[in-house]
């Protein structure tokens, strides 16, 4: 076995199953193979878990499809099950399933579908502090194996398990009322035996049954369906409550991950007209230029987006763009992205832009959209979805966009994964997303990143930016420098 | 013999010792040219993690190994922490 980081600094650990209906399973049951596959480490060791309804429990359970957000995409059925966090703050101890996965409430996972106490025992310990083992027939071995019902955990990561948290106190325990790690005995209906029918006589008016072995002889007779056993971690647990309907609380909403706010785009039909400058068209009406109101303080912003685009270095802000050249800011700028791009729609912000070296034209990505340019003016056929250049289709947006110029390869980052897209095919390459942790240092929701004239690359999140060593594949200098006093001119501090 | 065998590992078997922890991952991006050992040596960790013989070659056994379900989670903690060549000083 292999320990891995720091074990849970507390015993009394507590769960929450955070999907309703995963894969199209019923709540109540994957409830209980979860529970169950605790349990398994609860009976060798000191942990002990509770279950709850709340985001804040230490093992947050959830099922994802694909990419999700956390660097482990998942890959639909086939080969990569499951995966957890080994135990720590925030998104430490949570373990996530493919919901693709057929997965089945029988312990057995048969070659039709895959068990889910099996996989779940396993992450769990990944949740506890464990690393994969080599030990064959371990549950901590990273390849799938079913185990039985009545599994027992062996010997390998018993050990693991009891190194971090200590043995069990007794034998008895958690059947002992006198110990404070007492449960009350389950009721656990058999299952109704199949008993063949047996010869009868008609000779006769009474019938003989044969003597059935003792072992299948039914214990005690069975109240409710076997799906709905109860369990000690659910509130129905008590047999005079056992006639109130199941409870399952509602589920709370999701958490909102901290980020800059979204804003959802839905694109103009090309061919609209565009919303004049001056609202009014009377003859005493003069044109007036532009009120900038909201522009932006150059000195103290984050930008949404920078490029390179014919040797100028253009930064989007808002609706806004400036525009710089060897001798600094170009007149009339800042200006508002409309003046400059001719969209068919008002522009209120860009997620992302760059030019694309063959052709020289200015990819624009914006929400859910991207927008091809010849210069100032928009491509017929423009804009069209993320998923036409083979982005998955639940990505809100873009944050990032750049040519790079280690390999002149063209990058999309979003969030804490990045994309290489092949420009030849128009589509991402296989194999991507990967994790931004490959460009060291830069740390996930980046705001922008380009390529300056003499091919170094630039990182920017919030009022900073990294110089990136594209030969080390890490930031120049971990501490952010301020974007304002190095490309704005602005006084320092 | 032979002074010099290759062993030939296609991309996605490269990527599978990647995304497990057996091959590093600095070189993904910058494309960087495995070494012939440093490869076998990749493989033979995977056979040896799997409890299967250690070839050092992409064998049938190997290929079955790797389209096995399994956890997606690195079987080997983050290489880039153990490769001395990353870990080197770099003069100013």
């Amino acid at each position: 076995y292999t320990l891995h980081g720091s074990p849970w600094k507390h015993l009394n650990l507590t769960w929450s199953l955070r999907t309703e209906r995963p894969s199209g399973l019923e709540t109540g049951g994957v409830r209980r193979e979860l529970a169950r596959a605790l349990d398994v480490w609860a009976k060798n060791s000191k942990l002990t878990f509770h279950e709850i309804n709340s985001d804040a429990a230490d093992i947050l359970i959830s099922f994802h499809r694909g990419y999700h957000g956390d660097g482990y995409p998942f890959d639909g059925r086939g080969q990569i099950l499951a995966h957890a966090f080994f135990p720590g703050s925030d998104r430490g101890g949570d373990a996530h399933f493919d919901e693709e996965e057929e997965w089945t409430l029988d312990s057995s996972g048969n070659d039709d579908g895959t068990s889910l106490f099996a996989v779940a025992a396993h992450e769990f310990g990944h949740s506890l502090g464990l690393a994969h083992s080599s030990v064959r027939g371990a549950l901590m071995y990273p390849w799938y194996q079913g185990i039985t019902e009545d599994y027992e955990l062996p010997e390998d990561d018993k050990h693991g398990i009891q190194q971090m948290y200590g043995a069990p106190e007794s034998r008895l325990w958690g059947k002992n009322p006198d110990y404070p790690g007492y449960r009350p005995p389950v009721h656990r209906p058999s299952y109704p035996t199949y008993t063949p029918r047996t010869t009868t006589t008609t000779t006769t008016a009474s019938t003989t049954t044969t003597e059935r072995p003792w072992r299948t002889r039914p214990r005690e007779p069975m109240t409710h369906p076997p799906d709905r056993r109860d369990h000690p971690y659910r509130p129905n647990h008590y047999p005079e409550e056992r006639t109130r309907p199941p409870y399952y609380p509602p589920r709370p909403e999701w958490p909102v991950t901290p980020r800059r706010p979204h804003r959802h785009h839905t694109p103009p039909t090309v061919g609209t007209t565009s919303t004049p400058y001056t609202t009014s068209t009377t003859p005493s009406s003069r044109y007036r230029p532009p009120v900038k109101k909201d522009l932006p303080d150059n000195c103290d912003t984050d930008y949404d987006a920078i490029s390179l685009i014919r040797r100028e270095l253009f930064i989007f802000k808002g609706k806004y763009v400036w525009r710089l050249n060897d001798r600094g800011l170009v007149d009339g700028f800042p200006a508002e992205i409309n003046q400059l791009f001719k969209f068919p729609m008002r522009v209120d912000h860009v997620d992302a832009v760059y030019e694309r070296i063959e052709d020289n034209r200015i990819i624009f990505f914006i929400g859910r959209y991207f927008y091809v340019f010849k210069a100032f003016y928009l491509e017929p056929g423009y804009p069209k979805p993320l998923t036409a250049l083979g982005l998955p289709p639940d990505l809100e947006k873009i944050d990032a966009a750049m040519v790079w110029g280690y390999n002149k390869k063209t990058y999309f980052f979003s969030g804490s994964m990045y994309w290489r897209f092949d420009e030849n095919v128009n589509h991402v390459e296989l194999d991507y997303p990967r994790d931004i942790s490959m460009f060291a240092g830069v740390g996930p929701n980046i705001d922008t990143v380009f390529q300056w004239k003499n091919g170094t690359t630039y990182f920017f999140k919030g009022k900073h930016f990294w110089q990136f060593d594209d030969m080390r594949m890490r930031v120049a200098h971990k501490k952010p420098k301020s974007s304002a006093h190095y490309w704005m001119g602005c006084p320092r501090g | 013999k032979p002074a010099f065998s290759a062993v030939y590992v296609d991309d996605r078997a490269q990527n599978y010792l990647m995304k497990f922890g057996y091959l590093p991952q600095s070189g993904l991006e910058t494309g960087n040219l495995r070494t012939d050992d440093q490869l076998r040596d990749a493989i033979r960790s995977l056979q040896k993690f799997g409890g299967i013989p250690e070839t050092g070659q992409v064998d049938e056994r190997t290929q079955q190994l790797m389209v096995r379900r399994r956890c997606g989670l690195p079987d080997k903690p983050d290489l880039r922490l153990q490769d001395p060549s990353l870990l080197r000083r770099f003069k100013r």
